[in-house]
């Protein structure tokens, strides 16, 4: 039912070849989020990861384009160091499909219309 | 059911939290749940403890015994409320403050400011879904994250997004037009209250795309649960 979307196929240099645009904006992250490292080639890391995830970030854009999105304070985590520090809903697939097939806390079906 | 609904303009949502470096987020959409629960039964916002749960809930997934609440390491929102049932309830913040690292429970039962009188789990409808937000409250809901390392704004509604669940939030709301501009169109969507503290997404929140053409994006509909309270101060 989607409308097909409109991609922009023509246009100048892509900024995330540019090391020193990627440097520069690695520096403005560090000083926005307050972020320190263990040492230069911790420093040299987080910088290659925040590059991936720039790179990550824009194929969000293309495929969430009705949001935003972008450098954020995790800019700097890979998706398994993400997944393991801020992510923590333990669900099984057997407690999914029970809870989908019904349990003894089953909500009551409330009336929508009027 | 109102076109808009948001608990944030009702009284009904405390402020937005941020779990730290620890896997505790379904802490926070449990007490984010009984939060709104307390205040709907009571009149009076009481920000509560997630803490507690963190140190003290180790309550298991009662199909899967080796499925545990376990604090920075992940837990069930519904194991949360099954926990606060046989427990008495969940003590204020400040009584029991968030330090985002496992510890050992310190729980005084003198405090408690909120207690769990049961709990639901809601079909996988989303007229259903809104019609128990607006009438029992804030939601505990689970969704997949994948999109939301890098949101920043707007209406999130990823083409494609994975099914499962990883991260526990707290449905607050749901408008009936943001705007969408690649496609054009209104696009209704849900509020979502995160605990990643408020220079994350917006100002802590995050919305996604909710309707029949597009429904349960990234799983956001099919793990929600309700949580009603009894008043103890």
């Amino acid at each position: 039912d989607e409308e097909p979307l409109i991609r922009q196929v023509v246009g100048g240099a892509d900024p995330l070849d540019n090391d020193l645009e990627l440097d520069s904006q690695f520096v403005g992250f560090v000083q926005r989020f307050g972020k320190t490292y263990r040492d230069a080639e911790e420093h040299a890391h987080r910088l290659s990861v925040f590059k991936a995830n720039l790179r990550r970030a824009r194929r969000h854009q293309l495929l969430d384009p009705s949001a935003e999105h972008g450098v954020t304070k995790f800019s700097d985590l890979t998706p398994a160091e993400f997944r393991r520090t801020y992510l923590g809903l333990k669900t099984t697939r057997r407690s999914f499909l029970r809870e989908m097939a019904g349990s003894a806390h089953d909500a009551p079906v409330l009336p929508t219309d009027g | 059911l109102p076109e808009d609904f948001d608990w944030r303009d009702h009284g009904a949502v405390g402020p937005v939290k941020n779990q730290g470096s620890c896997g505790s987020c379904w802490s926070f959409s449990a007490s984010g749940a009984l939060e709104g629960a307390n205040y709907l039964a009571s009149g009076k916002m009481e920000v509560l403890s997630e803490q507690q749960l963190v140190d003290c809930d180790h309550e298991c997934d009662p199909s899967e015994p080796d499925s545990c609440d376990a604090g920075c390491n992940g837990g069930l929102m519904t194991s949360a409320f099954s926990y606060l049932l046989k427990s008495g309830g969940l003590e204020r913040e400040k009584d029991y403050p968030y330090t985002g690292k496992d510890g050992t429970c310190k729980f005084d039962k003198s405090k408690i400011a909120a207690s769990v009188q049961n709990y639901s789990v809601v079909a996988v409808d989303e007229e259903q879904i809104a019609a128990n937000l607006v009438k029992y409250g804030p939601l505990a809901i689970g969704i997949n994250a994948a999109y939301m390392q890098t949101y920043i704004g707007g209406v999130s509604c990823p083409y494609i997004c994975g099914r499962h669940l990883d991260h526990g939030v707290l449905l607050v709301g749901y408008g009936a037009s943001g705007f969408a501009p690649s496609r054009f169109k209104e696009k209704p969507y849900w509020i979502i209250k995160n605990s990643w503290g408020e220079n994350w997404g917006d100002k802590g929140y995050y919305k996604i795309c909710r309707g029949s053409n597009v429904r349960n994006k990234c799983g956001v509909d099919s793990m929600v649960s309700t949580v009603s309270a009894t008043h103890s101060s």
